[in-house]
């Protein structure tokens, strides 16, 4: 594993960019509005 | 009519949100939030041929495209959003 830990945060390689993106966003925007509430 | 069409968008909307859910398992706070949005959108909005459109458009894509789930259900939050009863006001500086 010379390349081990490289990209800890994108857990899953064969998700659609787009959608990993729109994933994250949607998510912290639950999250901001959870804390807020 | 107006009623007719606020029926079958609530009708379109269910069917999006039935068809998420099954797919949104492992986030399961996704669906709540899309409902949020839908409750605090106005109804004039959730009653119109605009949102039948979205709606329809969401719903073809996601069924035709589940790779790209998230991206339609942040649409239809961020459509939702934009026409929420509370929508944000800017703040202006009196002069």
């Amino acid at each position: 594993g010379a390349h081990a830990a490289e990209d800890e945060e994108e857990d899953d390689d064969d998700e659609d960019p787009e959608n990993r993106i729109a994933k994250k966003m949607l998510l912290q925007e639950i999250k901001a509005g959870l804390s807020s509430d | 009519n107006k009623a007719s069409m606020s029926a079958e968008n609530q009708k379109l909307f269910e069917e999006f949100v039935d068809y998420c859910s099954k797919l949104t398992a492992e986030h399961p706070e996704v669906i709540p939030f899309l409902q949020k949005c839908h409750s605090k959108a106005n109804a004039s909005y959730l009653s119109s041929v605009e949102f039948r459109n979205t709606l329809g458009r969401c719903l073809a894509r996601v069924q035709g495209k589940q790779t790209k789930l998230y991206v339609y259900i942040n649409e239809l939050c961020t459509v939702l959003k934009n026409h929420s009863e509370k929508k944000k006001v800017p703040l202006r500086t009196q002069p």
